[in-house]
């Protein structure tokens, strides 16, 4: 079980629609300051259903609405797919390939799928759970974050551990 | 629930011993519980000593330390709990050349089970990954993914130049 | 006392604009009062434009984006009221080459009238110095002062490196 | 008016005692995580009279004292003092150089000392104040803290104007 590919369109400083493909391993990403890697960063944990705009830096969530620039228009929603190698069965659905997708609309209106097909929040919430990825927060290491778990109560450093179990 | 954390606490602890070893030879790490005779409430506390130096609180430990004390922890979940996936931004940023090789080490504990997506200034980062991923802004405000190497053995110095560039 | 404070504004916020361009050449910063009719109370709110990006609330920039701004309005404030000293603890961390370069324009503007003290991992930092002090530990747990170098162009690379490690 | 020497002894890290030379101008200090580099900022901060064991990465002030190591007994006391260099007059004190010196005791009690004669607290800071260094906080910035001044509230990046001003 591991991630495929990821498609962006209008999410943050991903004007264009953008494709990236994964293979099982280390990839390691990189380029100049401002260009966009923890934006893509932001498109997993927000695709994977993030509730919060405060984990992907926003104040609200039309924040990661493509906002324009000097050369192009602002759109008007902003739309992340992540696709999973399901092989190995471990998300139970007969399904070698199970995607994901997030929209939001300029209106505040959001829209989950599975595969294409319309669902709420908590279906994908539960796949995610079924495969493994229930809680992320100690799989995704956000900039500047990594200490956070020095600073930690006891009681939270506990959670993280519960979480995996 | 009190006994599926338990045995994971058991597990990660073992985990968090052994994978301090390889972030800092000659130290010593552990995890312990706050509150032993609570099971279902305590929390999780560190210990950490690099080297030779005598246990102190982690507050006082330096900036490189606690990133590797905190990745260590983190890694010692991951590994006992193994996740589909685990995404790192910038966790290397305060290593000096030493401690990165120390992380690229803990980094080699997770690859069998875990695909990993860093984010990295750090050239040994770039090098030791499978995969790399080059992000740019060729036109100010859109983010422009401009090339995927496979097997960064084959990527020479000029292109992983190019990208961070 | 609100003259003294409304003073200081005009003068630091005319020198932000002005470091701003250093810091983010074609990009756009500003101080602002955030209660302008009470000039007793009122907090200092900060917008920033990088080159040719739109304006957007301050999280949703980049790590190194927001190293450079928040450097650029401390610095602002200490040229315009000059500390005899000031003491900065790898503030360029996050920063890639070309922010790199940037930051040490920051710094040549202030170093007529203030004493500066820059702890740094980076080499380019380590170049721009007067003077360079390497601290080490080759008993472990006890620091050592190893060497100072007067006008570091006398440095070699060798000693640099060793300085580092 | 500028540093011109910092002597350490017993602080923290620097077990043995340790004089560093400073000049106008820029000075860049390298090394290894964890050889003292921080340590040294924090140093500074304490001998001018900061209260806070937070500030300086500490739970209570007697973390500062040289703990002890492998190889080396823990010390009684810490003790650190900073030369200013006072020719063009701004203290107003008939002194072409000021020193200003802290000790703390394992037991708890502290002394000050302005060239070489004990005072209080209350002296320090009022000389500190009359030779413009009054509230250092803008003017020390912190491994990991260079940001905070962009996620403070308006109210507090005020202060840091009028502390200035
Ligand atoms: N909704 C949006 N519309 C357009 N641009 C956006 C939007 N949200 C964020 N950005 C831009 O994306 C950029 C930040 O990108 P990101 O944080 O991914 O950079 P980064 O590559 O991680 O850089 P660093 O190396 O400094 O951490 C900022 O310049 C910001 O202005
Ligand atoms: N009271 C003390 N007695 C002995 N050692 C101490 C004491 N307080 C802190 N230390 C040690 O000092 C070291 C931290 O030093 P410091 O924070 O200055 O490192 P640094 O050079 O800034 O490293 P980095 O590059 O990682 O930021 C730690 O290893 C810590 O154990
Ligand atoms: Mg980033
Ligand atoms: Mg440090």
């Amino acid at each position: 079980m591991f991630l495929k590919s990821l498609v962006l369109k209008g999410f943050k400083s991903f004007a264009d629609t953008t494709k990236l493909d994964f293979e099982p391993g280390v990839t390691v990403v990189v380029g100049p300051n401002g260009s966009g890697k923890s934006n893509l960063v932001d498109a997993i944990s927000w695709v994977l259903g993030s509730q919060s705009p405060h984990a992907i830096r926003s104040g609200k969530m039309e924040d990661v609405i493509f906002q324009g620039s000097k050369k192009r228009a602002a759109l008007g929603r902003a739309e992340v797919s992540l696709v999973f190698d399901n092989e190995s069965g471990t998300i139970p659905m007969d399904f070698p390939e199970i995607k994901i997708s997030r929209t939001l609309f300029k209106t505040g209106e959001s829209e989950y799928a599975i595969n294409g097909s319309v669902c709420r929040l908590m279906d994908v919430a539960d796949l995610l759970s079924d495969g493994g990825m229930g809680k992320s927060q100690h799989t995704i290491v956000s900039q500047g974050e990594v200490d956070t778990v020095l600073n930690d109560r006891s009681e939270e450093r506990r959670l993280v551990i519960e979480e995996a179990a | 629930i009190a006994n599926a954390f338990e045995v994971a606490f058991s597990d990660i602890a073992a985990s968090f011993e052994q994978l301090f070893q390889i972030a800092f030879p000659g130290g010593e790490g552990k995890l312990s519980l706050s509150n032993p005779e609570n099971p279902l409430e305590t929390g999780v506390d560190i210990t950490a000593r690099p080297g030779e130096k005598s246990i102190k609180r982690l507050s006082l430990l330096s900036g490189g330390e606690r990133s590797l004390v905190a990745l260590t922890f983190l890694f010692s979940v991951i590994k006992c709990r193994p996740a589909p996936f685990c995404i790192l931004d910038e966790v290397d940023a305060a290593l000096d050349d030493i401690n990165l090789c120390r992380f690229l080490d803990l980094v080699a504990e997770l690859t069998n089970d875990t695909q990993l997506l860093i984010i990295s200034h750090q050239k040994r980062t770039m090098e030791a990954g499978d995969y790399l991923y080059g992000i740019s802004m060729p036109t100010e405000g859109i983010t422009k993914v401009i090339s995927e190497k496979k097997s960064s053995n084959q990527t020479s110095n000029q292109e992983t130049n190019q990208l961070e560039n």
